[in-house]
């Protein structure tokens, strides 16, 4: 563990528990896509089988627990308490364009032809593209509430932490994995243009509106 | 093998 991972484990907490807060407080889902947090779950799902196989230590565990059990419960939330808030007509991505591409990508590049790790792969590949719905349901709808705002940075920065993370652990521990650096870097960049509405709206206390 | 070390991250 280093502080550029930790920091990205609690953006990426941070990230999560914004998002449940705007949903509890506002009793609302309005602005969010469904689907991104389907995609968000199949990831956590599919990266996290070894949850009871493998023993990292107390941290690991119980943070995968933590991110399954909320990814869900926002789920939850979407579909059916908060149904009636839902913006189906927005939230309108074509998932299956990213799930068959990244399937079979996962299938062609991975460190080792293996179940496990093809699963693993594909959570990876998945995850880098998880949040296209979502800035592509913001495109659509032109805005962002500014509680959104805050739920998108903090997740954008959380691998972008990462990256720091690699960077780290390549010169610290000689440790590098191509494909999750990778898919790290395409994931980070498609927040880049938010990023830049961010600091340059946001931070100002002005809201996201796009040009519709 | 990095595929084994990389399991240790979220």
């Amino acid at each position: 563990m280093n502080i550029f991972r930790l920091c990205g484990d609690m953006s990426h907490l941070a990230a999560i528990i914004i998002l449940l807060l705007k949903m509890w407080k506002t009793r609302s889902v309005a602005g969010i896509s469904g689907k991104s947090q389907i995609l968000f779950a199949t990831v956590f799902t599919a990266r996290y089988l070894d949850l009871f196989t493998s023993f990292i230590s107390i941290y690991n565990t119980c943070m995968k627990v933590f991110f399954i059990g909320t990814v869900y419960f926002t789920i939850y939330l979407i579909y059916m308490k908060f149904k009636a808030t839902y913006d189906s007509n927005h939230d309108s991505f074509r998932v299956e364009f990213l799930i068959v591409p990244v399937g079979g990508l996962a299938f062609l590049v991975n460190h080792e032809f293996a179940p496990l790790e093809i699963i693993w792969t594909f959570s990876i590949y998945l995850e880098s593209v998880a949040i296209l719905p979502q800035l592509f349901m913001i495109s659509k709808t032109g805005e962002a509430e500014t509680i959104t705002s805050h739920y998108l940075f903090a997740l954008g920065s959380y691998r972008a932490l990462y990256l720091c993370n690699w960077i780290y652990r390549y010169y610290a521990e000689g440790f590098f994995d191509l494909i999750a650096v990778v898919a790290g870097v395409v994931q980070t960049i498609l927040y880049c243009d938010f990023f830049y509405l961010y600091i340059t709206k946001v931070m100002k206390g002005k809201k996201i509106s796009l040009p519709a | 093998d990095p595929a084994e070390l990389v399991k240790d991250e979220l």
